[in-house]
This record gives C-alpha cells, structure tokens and sequence, in this order.
C-alpha cells in the first residue's frame, strides 16, 4: 500500500488540487483508493462533493473508526474521509498524549487500499507531523515564485525529522511544480532553477495554470473530469502515470 | 494610531503582497509605517529585503522590545519587525499563559506610529489572535475562487468571536479581492456574486493579477517600487488611497 501525503506550508500552491486531481487519474486506472483530508479547511472534501458529516477529527481521537467516515466519491474506486473545522480541535486534544505523531497511522494500519493520498493544511504543525508519519511517501507541490522557493527549506527540514524520528521509510516522492506559466520570464527562470538544484527530486510534468482546474471545485468534481481534454487535466493524468510507473522501480 | 492586520485561513491569497505593498503606498504617503510579520515564514520581511535576525519572536516572549527588533526597510518612513521560523515557538511557550491572547498588542503599545500593518499566517490559531486581537481593523484578502469564498465563513467567524471576547473595537476594513482575472468567466461570475453578497465591505479597489508583483519579491522590493506603473501597483496605490481617506470617516 502508497501512501502519499502533499505538503507545503505555502499557502495556495496547489496541494488539495494536485491530491484531488491525482486521487481521481490513479482511481481511473483500476487502483482501489482513499482520500484523507487532514486540513481543517476541508477543500479536498468538497472538491469531490463530498460534504462532511463524521471525518478525520473522529477517526484521530478514535470517537469513529476508518469505515464509519470513510465515503464513496462519484469517481469509481475513489473513497474519501472528509474534515471540517473541528478538526483544529484534534491538535488541542491529542497534543500531550504519548505517541500523538502516530495517530493517523494508528488509526489506518488496518486497512486496505492500493493508494492512499492525503491532503495537509498549509502549515508544518501537528496535522502535518501526522500525514508525514502515516505516509511512505511525500510530495511537495510548489509555484515557480520566490516565496515557494525559499520555503523550500523549512518543508524539506520537516520531512528530514520525521523520517529520522518517526518513520524510516518516509520517502520524497517529488517536487510538483503547479501553475506554472511558461510564458512569463520568472516561470522559464525558476523552473530552470529548480531543475538545476533538485534535478531528479522534481517530477517531469509540470502542472500548467488553467482555468478548467480553478473552475471544477465550484462544479463538485475533480478538474479531470470537469474538463479531460484540458492542459490542466492532461498534465495531471500524465503526473498519474508517472507516479503508477515510479512503483514499478519501488 | 491604525493597526491594521491581514488575515484569511485560505493560503496563497495575497496576504503578504497586500500587506508589502499597502505599507510601501502608505508610508510614501508621508506617513510613519510599522510593517510586523506574524507568519514564521517570514514573507513579509524578505519581500522588503529585510534578513530576520531578533524579530517577532523575541518581541512577543518579552526577550526584546519593539525598539530592539525592529529594522529600517529602504523605503522611506517604513520599518519592519521580520520573523524567522522561530516564530512557531512562541505560541507553544505562551499558550498556556494567561491573557495568552494580548501578547503583541501589550508590546506594541506604547509605541507611536500613524499606521501599524500585520502579515499573519494561513490559520486561524494563536498568531492570527494575537494580531487580530492587537488591531484596530482587519483587511481579508481573498481570491475570486470557490475555496476562497468557502474559507470566508470562517475568517469571518473567527473576526466575530475575538470581537467579542478580546477586542471590541475591531472593525472589518473590507474584503480585498486579489489576483483577479476579468478575462475568465470564473473570475466575473465570482466578483459579482461576492460584491452581490458583501456590498459595501468589499474594497472597490481589486488586484489584477500581474507578473511584475509576483516578480518584485525576488528583487527584495515591493511590487509598487519595483514596477510603479505595472496595473498591480497602480491597483494597490489606489487601494492605499481608498484606506487612507477612509481614516477621515472615522
Ligand atoms: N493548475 C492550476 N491552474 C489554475 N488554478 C489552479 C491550479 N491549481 C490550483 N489552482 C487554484 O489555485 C488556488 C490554490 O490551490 P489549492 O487550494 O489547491 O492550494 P493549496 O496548497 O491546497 O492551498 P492551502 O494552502 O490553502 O491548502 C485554488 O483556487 C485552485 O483552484
Ligand atoms: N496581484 C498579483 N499578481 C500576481 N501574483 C501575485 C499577486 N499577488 C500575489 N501574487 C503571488 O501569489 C503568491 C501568493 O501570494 P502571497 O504569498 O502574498 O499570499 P499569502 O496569502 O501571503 O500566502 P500564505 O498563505 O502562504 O501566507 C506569491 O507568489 C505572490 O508573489
Ligand atoms: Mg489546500
Ligand atoms: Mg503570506
């Protein structure tokens, strides 16, 4: 079993939309998956229509197990657990009990998906800590801006301690460059740069700025569906197949 | 004295480049500017090219005072108080202190500037009390997308309670509409249905999105002197004249 988290304290750079869109590509190619929301903003949720009545809050505090919040989406072989706001209440809650980075791994060790793709708040706290530990994998969604690039660090750091703290086999997946615009001079430059630095650690497909993937929230359903023929919807159905082909090699 | 915070739950929606560029207008405007970064990531410190050494942190857990944290930024009549990530330290240090909540409107006030603006990060929690509960108003930037107004309820909520508990004479200056793009259908349809729904509490002023704003930042200047004729800094000195004759209703 993958399981994937997509984490960044940058705010807006792309990680509920990129866990969505790519939820629903390795959904359509036959893999049994589950989506968790782990940000109390509860966007991934209602980017597949899914409104939240019991989520992640109950699951982490152990008040519901995994197949009490657990529901279907309207993408075959796609499950999602939603969240709402009680969830910052999780944090205040579990925050002094011993062994409160596992609570999400604790809590979805029995269950059996082929995927697991989770979204985080744009934050590096407690909730984050928690997906990081559950995951055997991790994706950095980014923008080619400056403020991304310099945050870089403090995300990468984060992801450094918990596998040398918490769970071992907690690997990078990759750098997911969203938005990006190719025809500005500092898209072409970061990207450039980004490569350079990082080279390997950055996926091949870059996600472009489209507006069929801003519009398809408001539509309750996942941008590869609201529009597959888009550039948007194409590069994530590309980013599926690279991320399927990578467990090949695992 | 205004002090004037910007805050919204919702990542990537132009909080730091609202803040930035407000107080560069604001302070060319012949008035004296205190600019404080309450997000760890330090955004608003770098985008003036300002390197934190103290900053926020120490000021808030009482280590130093605002006089000691607090740095001449290039432009005239503008200081800053950086933050580093430092900052995430301070609210486990003080949350279980009493009056947890006044921390930085205690240190800054006996200081006396004509305007006070302060960059939060994307939650709602310890930091964003802090500078809601230190204010006198509250600019909300947003964009024209649906977890945008999704997200409103909450900052929303949250401005309504600290109100009520902590700081009476908070006043919602207005809801910033940012990065706005009237060339797509989505952008139209959302301006309308917010300005519909809110009348008067949205700016009549909006952002474009513009590339010379999202460039300004690794040139370590604000976008209104890095471009001053580029639409969004045209759109943001119009937006610092909207907030300063607003002070003559007060
Ligand atoms: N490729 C894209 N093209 C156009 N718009 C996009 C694209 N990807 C994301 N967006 C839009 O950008 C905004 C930010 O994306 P999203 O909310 O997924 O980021 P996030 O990192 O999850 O944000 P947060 O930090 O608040 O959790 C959303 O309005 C989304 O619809
Ligand atoms: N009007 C604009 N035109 C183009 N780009 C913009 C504009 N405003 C902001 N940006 C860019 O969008 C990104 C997000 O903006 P910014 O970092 O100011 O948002 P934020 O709300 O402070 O984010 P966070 O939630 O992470 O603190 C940045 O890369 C910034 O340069
Ligand atoms: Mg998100
Ligand atoms: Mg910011």
């Amino acid at each position: 079993m993958r399981i994937i988290s997509f984490c960044n304290q940058k705010g807006g750079v792309g990680k509920t939309t990129s866990a969505v869109n790519l939820a629903t590509t390795v959904a359509s190619a036959n893999k049994r998956v589950l989506l968790i929301d782990m940000d109390p903003q509860g966007n991934a949720g209602t980017s597949l229509g899914v409104r939240a009545g019991r989520g992640t809050y109950e699951l982490l505090i152990g008040k519901a197990d995994l197949g009490d919040v657990m529901v279907c989406s309207k993408v075959p072989n796609l499950h999602v657990v939603p969240s709402s706001q009680n969830l910052v209440g999780a944090e205040i809650e579990l925050v002094s009990k011993r062994g409160r980075e596992h609570f999400l791994k604790d809590r979805i060790s029995k269950t059996d998906y082929d995927y697991i793709f989770i979204d985080s708040p744009p934050s590096l706290g407690f909730l984050t800590i928690n997906a990081l530990t559950a995951s055997t994998g991790v994706i950095v969604p980014m923008q080619c801006d400056f403020f991304s690039l310099e945050g870089l660090v403090h995300i990468l750091g984060t992801f450094r301690i918990v596998r040398k703290e918490f769970n071992p086999q907690l690997h990078l997946e990759g750098l997911l460059l969203t938005m990006c615009d190719s025809r500005t001079r500092l898209g072409l430059y970061m990207e450039k740069e980004i490569r350079q630095h990082f080279g390997e650690k950055v996926f091949n497909t870059t996600i472009p700025r489209n507006i069929k993937i801003a519009e398809a929230p408001s539509h309750g359903v996942p941008g590869v569906v609201f529009d597959v023929r888009s550039p948007g919807a194409q590069a994530y159905i590309a980013l599926g197949k690279e991320v399927i082909s990578y467990e090949k090699k695992l």
